[in-house]
């Protein structure tokens, strides 16, 4: 496991001695391959163990100092500056109609965290669930099951999805939900029509919050999505789901360090209790154990 | 001499890089990278030509044995979210167009609009679909379906199931047991295992495949979602290790968007 690994590599560095080029290198080899296996993006990786070389080397190995808690620590501490301080998330403002749009690729829990989301603010606020998603089958139906087994008001109607979210405000307005959240359909980042209606949605009705939605499973691809999202729509924050899989996360590494958009919430199972503010201490020590 | 071995090391880091990039697991890069070194040394073709070589021969054949004339049943599992309800419209629409007589089998019982979602596929494919109204049990759904199928002598059948994370214990006992009953109950069909994965899918593709495979048998992979930008370099880790097949990519949202898979232009695409 890493922590054995990286006790081998500093077996045979002395006290008073320094942490030099030559011993860290079998050290970084291992938290490289750690990150890599954990689906960290492959140039993050690269920039995060060129900044541990550098930080690492010429510190002073004090005797009574254990080397291999000395690399641990700068590796923990620098998986925690990637991923920034705690992020704050997002709150209900008073006195406003307070909108979230929901956005990702496909299936990667959009339609499922919008439920979450209602149920997560119900007692600080009365949400209303806009079903934007036109394209896939039943997926108006999805949303409306999720929303009336839970109690929570639910809004479409047969249009296009910038007419659907333009009149759910007014009719939360009309009808005092001061939270709409509004589910779109999944998407490609490279599908330039379905990106523009992303776009065209957000001008129309100026969510306060958007968030991009993705499979806490996803592999290196996942940093170009995530940009071109953020490109379009300069998103507010990032919710993973599926975080009750075993998948490591590294996503959450290179999301952050790329887009420098926060882990707001995770997805940790299918019911609509699953839902939890993100810490940055958990994924640390999920990441190298 | 000197000067073509240090662009051949140039020529492995970058290929190193794309086999990562590709979602190709580290452990799986470094074999190739191993085998290739062996195979320059009595090979003097491009280097990137030994590359695709050795991909393709990790990757299994199709073993995919669809045939009329007696029921096929293709079970269909996977975790939650990557296609398969989609993917089984395709399959539909795939083998109907071949003149194959289909019954599907709605046994996702528990997602909220699951059996609508293949309710209106079902319609749009023009096949007849097996469900149950109101709250109902998997194992059910299954026993009907295959009541159905034989009585109505199909080709084939295709079962829906909800999606599970293969760290779920629980949910994973479920799929053995239904597994068990596909396989009591139609004791002459020919039954194929397809796990349905997502091309976005990082090294937790090796894992949710060794579960599958470990507890229910899988026949072959439908790899979903190749049209985003990701590689789907997962497949050959999972070839490289279980020696399990892709037999179907998924390349839209659409129902002809579903393809054989050809190894040739799936490891053209990794290093494009
Ligand atoms: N285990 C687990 N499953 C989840 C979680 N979030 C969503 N799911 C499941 O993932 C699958 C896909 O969820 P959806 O909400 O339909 O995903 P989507 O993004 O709306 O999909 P599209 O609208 O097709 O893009 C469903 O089976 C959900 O139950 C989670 O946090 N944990
Ligand atoms: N781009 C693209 N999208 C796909 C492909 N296959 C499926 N999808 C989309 O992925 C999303 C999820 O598809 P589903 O068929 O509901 O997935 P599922 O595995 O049945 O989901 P659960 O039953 O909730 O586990 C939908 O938005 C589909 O349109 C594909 O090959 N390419
Ligand atoms: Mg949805
Ligand atoms: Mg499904």
């Amino acid at each position: 496991r890493l922590q054995e690994k990286i006790k081998d590599v500093f077996r045979n560095l002395s006290g008073s001695g320094k942490i030099s080029e030559k011993n860290i290198e079998d050290g970084i080899r291992e938290i490289k391959l750690a990150l890599l296996e954990a689906d960290v993006n492959y140039k993050v990786v690269k920039e995060f163990v060129d900044e541990i070389k550098r930080e690492s080397i010429g510190q002073k190995v004090i005797s009574n100092v254990n080397p291999v808690d000395l690399f641990y620590k700068i590796v923990y501490e620098k998986i925690k500056e990637y991923l920034g301080p705690e992020n704050k998330g997002f709150d209900i403002k008073p006195g406003k109609t307070n909108i979230v749009m929901l956005v990702g690729l496909q299936g990667s829990g959009k339609t499922t965290t919008a439920a979450k989301l209602a149920y997560f603010f119900k007692d600080k606020a009365s949400p209303l669930i806009v079903g934007a998603d036109i394209y896939r089958p039943a997926a108006k139906e999805q949303l409306r099951n999720l929303a009336v087994s839970n109690n929570f008001a639910f809004y479409t109607e047969d249009k296009d999805p910038v007419t659907i979210c333009k009149n759910a405000i007014n009719y939360a307005k009309k009808n005092l939900h001061n939270l709409v959240i509004l589910d779109t359909a999944g998407r490609l980042h490279i599908d330039n029509e379905l990106m523009k209606e992303l776009v065209d949605i957000k001008k129309a009705v100026l969510p306060d919050y958007i968030f991009f939605v993705a499979d806490a499973m996803v592999g290196q691809s996942i940093v170009d999505v995530a940009k071109s999202f953020d490109e379009h729509l300069d998103i507010n924050g990032v919710i993973l789901t599926k975080f009750d899989s075993d998948a490591k996360g590294g996503a959450t590494l290179s999301i952050k360090k790329v887009t420098g958009k926060s882990i707001s919430f995770i997805g940790v199972g299918e019911k609509i209790q699953d839902f939890e503010v993100f810490y940055p201490e958990r994924i640390a020590s999920r990441l190298i154990g | 001499n000197l000067f073509k071995s240090d662009i051949t090391e140039e020529i492995i880091e970058k290929i190193e890089e794309d086999l990562i990039l590709s979602d190709v697991s580290v452990d799986t890069t470094l074999k190739i990278i191993k085998r290739f070194r062996e195979e320059r040394k009595k090979n003097s073709r491009e280097p990137i030509e030994i590359f695709k070589n050795i991909i393709e021969e990790i990757m299994p054949d199709n073993n995919l044995k669809i045939e009329k004339g007696r029921l096929n049943i293709i079970f269909v599992f996977g975790v939650n979210g990557v296609g398969k309800t989609t993917t089984i419209a395709k399959l539909a629409k795939f083998y109907k167009d071949q003149g194959f007589s289909i019954t599907l089998a709605a046994a996702d019982t528990y997602r909220s609009g699951a059996v609508d979602q293949i309710s209106v596929w079902a319609e749009r494919v023009g096949v007849h679909l097996v469900k149950h109204e109101g709250k109902s049990k998997p194992s059910a759904v299954i026993f009907d379906a295959i009541d159905s199928a034989i009585a109505r002598e199909r080709d084939l059948l295709i079962v829906d199931t909800a999606g599970r994370l293969h760290n779920r214990e629980n949910l994973i006992q479920e799929l053995e047991k239904l597994n068990k009953i596909l396989k009591t109950k139609a004791q002459d069909a020919y039954k194929y295992n397809l796990l349905v994965l997502d091309a976005t899918t990082g090294q937790n593709a090796l894992q949710q495949a060794k579960t599958f495979s470990e507890h229910i048998g899988i026949d072959g992979i439908f790899l979903s979602k190749i049209d985003s930008t990701a590689k789907g370099g997962i497949a050959i880790t999972i070839a490289n290790e279980l020696k399990i097949p892709v037999v179907f990519v998924g390349t839209g949202e659409k129902l002809d968007d579903i393809e054989d898979f050809d190894k040739k232009d799936f490891v053209e695409s990794i290093f494009e």
